[in-house]
């Protein structure tokens, strides 16, 4: 929530100024200067503003690509198509790793070594300890825990991307398969507190027939 | 609301609760 | 006697102008403040002791200057002089901190900080002081052994927000948010330290090693469940058996939660029912989540 608020301030800092510009090439560098800055990490947002489609047909469309790459793609995506796209710098590359990062959150809670230095083209287990603590966790955009015994990091919570058009649906799914096993569950507890009261009145009903036998039994004798 | 579309997407991916192989154990 | 205070009084300022501190407090301490003849009232014998103590200190005397301030300390309650009473807190907190009971003398310096008044008797209160007194609490709970109460005084600091205009606050941050402290910053750390807060200890250590060491070893608990001799020992910059001593000491202090195979040579970071705890834990921020979500909504009016 605090990432996001953070990320909000920065969107609105950089559609505005998007805004004030007019030429490409400025255009250009404001792509270049978002997809650096260390607190961001959405960029749908810049992607639909009016001002950046002034970038499509001229030299610097590669950014608007680039651009697109942030929001949705990870450092695979980028090596599959880098000879279309523009060199990245230091910054952009730990950034375009942080991303790929939350993209592989999104399919499984539980991430591989291995698969985790693939994606990122990391060689070594310590090199991608530092990268997940320092530039991970230490960043806000993930939390989770390294597992060095089944080589794997437990994500316990990861930052959202920018959607692409397929994901709404799944995410409506899940909510409302969430929302009827929710729903259900509340439902079987419900009628576990009515079977739990029908039985404790019925179990209070033969004890009082049970006590007044008995005393009826003390009577008599 | 793209905003409020990256925390429920965010929301959406931490469920279930929990995953790892320690806690099936002891969920069990 | 009363010549013989006089003299020792003279020789004592003098010894003073010429920064021999510890021997204007002995002339001093030579006085006799329960002499029967002389009758010195409390607040007479406050501000000696006092005095005393504050010269000791000059000389980072804290054996000494601890007895005084011990005197004083049974006179300080019925004092209504407040200069002195704040020297007196001063002096304290300088004691502990020279003592290394860091933790205590944090919270005594931090206690000092907050002072709101801006002039005690004729004494001004300056704000440098002030800030000084809050930056040696941050030191001072920084070196203080890692665990629970120096976590709640780290929160306490943490949040006041004279504390974010501090050269030290970015220690401060890493420090209560249990992140690993690298070497750089942990030198440029020392570099404001005072000589016996880095002073040896009886392992070869330094105080500000250990305090480093055991606060990384709790930093690394926080992001992974387990770890080797030999990664721990790479980790926190030191041999392997050291830090498996460092983490089985913590640990019989119930100061860190985790376990040590030493067949496996592995330390694991967390007991049997962490799973369902932390189940809980995310149950709890799942529900904070939506929450956050429809607050956001709302504030959105949808």
């Amino acid at each position: 929530m605090d990432a996001e608020r953070r990320q909000a301030e920065l969107i609105e800092q950089f559609s505005a100024q998007a805004a004030a510009l007019s030429s490409a090439p400025q255009l250009a560098a404001l792509v270049l200067e978002a997809t650096s800055h260390p607190a961001l990490f959405a960029f749908s947002e810049l992607l639909t503003l009016p001002a950046l489609s002034k970038l499509t047909g001229t030299q610097y469309a590669s950014s608007l690509d680039l651009l697109r790459l942030f929001a949705y793609g990870t450092l695979k995506d980028y090596k599959s198509n880098s000879c279309t796209l523009p060199a990245l710098l230091p910054d952009q590359v730990r950034k375009l790793k942080q991303l790929s990062v939350l993209t592989l959150a999104e399919s499984t809670k539980v991430l591989p070594y291995d698969k985790l230095m693939q994606e990122l083209d990391v060689s070594n287990v310590r090199e991608l300890e530092d990268f997940l603590i320092n530039e991970c966790m230490y960043s806000g955009i993930v939390r989770g825990k390294l597992d060095q015994l089944r080589r794997c990091f437990e994500v316990q919570f990861a930052a959202g991307r920018d959607l692409t058009p397929g994901q709404l649906n799944n995410m409506i799914e899940t909510l409302s398969d969430w929302l009827g096993t929710s729903d259900g569950l509340l439902h079987q507890i419900q009628e576990k507190i009515k079977w739990a009261d029908a039985t404790s009145e019925v179990n209070k009903k033969h004890q009082k027939e049970f006590e007044d036998r008995v005393e009826e039994a003390k009577k008599s004798i | 609301d793209n905003s409020l579309l990256r925390q429920v997407s965010s929301l959406v991916r931490r469920l279930p609760a929990m995953e790892s192989e320690k806690f099936q154990d002891e969920f069990l | 006697e009363e010549q013989v205070v006089v003299i020792r009084e003279k020789l004592a300022e003098l010894y003073e102008s010429e920064q021999q501190w510890s021997k204007a407090a002995q002339m001093l301490s030579g006085i006799d403040l329960d002499s029967g003849i002389r009758m010195l009232d409390d607040t007479n014998k406050l501000s000696k002791c006092v005095q005393i103590a504050r010269l000791y200190l000059e000389d980072d005397d804290a054996v000494n200057a601890e007895a005084f301030i011990n005197k004083a300390s049974f006179l300080v309650t019925n004092s209504n002089q407040e200069v002195l009473n704040l020297q007196y807190r001063v002096c304290y907190a300088r004691i502990l901190d020279l003592k290394r009971k860091f933790l205590e003398a944090a919270v005594r310096y931090y206690g000092i900080s907050q002072i709101e008044q801006r002039q005690i008797g004729d004494e001004e209160i300056d704000e440098n002081a002030l800030e000084q007194a809050l930056s040696a609490a941050v030191t001072c709970t920084i070196l203080a052994g890692a665990g629970p109460q120096r976590s709640r005084v780290l929160a306490t600091l943490y949040k006041d927000e004279r504390c974010s205009k501090l050269k030290i606050y970015p220690i401060l941050q890493k420090v209560y948010l249990e992140r690993i402290l690298r070497k750089p910053e942990i030198d440029a750390f020392a570099e404001e330290l005072k000589p016996h807060q880095k002073a040896l200890l009886p392992d070869k250590s330094t105080v500000l090693d250990r305090a480093m060491i055991e606060h990384n070893l709790l930093s690394a608990t926080r992001s992974t469940y387990f770890c080797s001799f030999d990664e721990l020992g790479t980790l926190l910059g030191i041999d392997p058996r050291k830090a498996e001593k460092i983490a089985s000491r913590m640990i019989c202090e119930d100061r860190m939660r985790g376990s040590i195979d030493q067949v496996e040579a592995v330390i694991h970071f967390e007991d049997d029912s962490e799973g369902l705890q932390q189940w809980d834990q995310q149950i709890a921020g799942l529900c904070q989540a939506v929450n956050d979500i429809l607050d956001s909504m709302s504030s959105k009016g949808i």
